[in-house]
């Protein structure tokens, strides 16, 4: 099932930020 | 606010298609500030930083071409186009308006792609700075974006003295847009 996770837009940013970085060092 | 909406299906789809969208719309922010010169010897804490900070604000450069003042529709980046009033349904009014008002001005300039990529890169490069080590490289990173935008428009338009001004005087509107909307409560759906 879908997980509904609620988060602000600035976090949701930041996630996917990080998640770039770290899956490229 | 979280979106309310009485069809509870099209708001969900409209949530789901609007998260569909936005993941790989940051992703592209990521990838677009990699390609600007001078980014990448930046350390990666500054980077990360510049990203985290001015993310939002390129985003809603990007999507000013998506919102059409003159007929009151959104159209995401999949293509699908709903008017404001479905939008406003689910609780983004004050951020719609905002961003209406604001691409009807950055609209107006009439920028031709590459001035805009330009003007988006010197946006994330004059993002918020707290955090940021190394202020120096970044100032100059900053400046010379910044030189490099103003001879591109300064040479297309020779006779247009007032449209390098104004397109810097959106920089402060952007930030306002980004310390109104970002930290506001959006619900996603992670498979």
């Amino acid at each position: 099932p879908k997980t509904h996770r609620v988060m602000t837009l600035a976090d949701h940013i930041s996630h996917i930020i990080t998640q770039d970085f770290a899956r490229n060092k | 606010a979280c979106p309310v909406s009485g069809a509870e299906r099209t708001s969900q789809e409209i949530w789901e298609s609007f998260s569909q969208c936005f993941t790989p719309a940051v992703k592209e922010v990521v990838e677009f500030a990699k390609g600007i010169p001078g980014f990448q010897e930046l350390s990666q804490q500054d980077q990360v930083m510049l990203l985290k900070s001015g993310t939002f604000q390129v985003l809603m450069v990007r999507f000013c071409t998506l919102f059409n003042a003159e007929e009151r529709t959104v159209t995401f980046l999949n293509g699908q186009t709903y008017p404001l009033s479905t939008l406003r349904a689910l609780g983004m009014s004050s951020l719609l308006d905002a961003m209406f008002e604001f691409s009807e001005k950055l609209g107006s300039l009439g920028l031709e792609p590459d001035e805009m990529a330009l003007f988006m890169a010197v946006v994330l490069v004059s993002a918020d700075r707290s955090g940021i080590s190394d202020m120096r490289a970044v100032e100059q990173l900053q400046e010379g974006l910044i030189r490099a935008l103003r001879s591109l428009i300064t040479r297309r338009r020779p006779d247009d003295t007032t449209l390098f001004s104004k397109l810097l005087l959106r920089l402060p509107d952007l930030r306002t847009l980004n310390n109104l909307h970002s930290d506001k409560l959006l619900a996603f759906r992670i498979d």
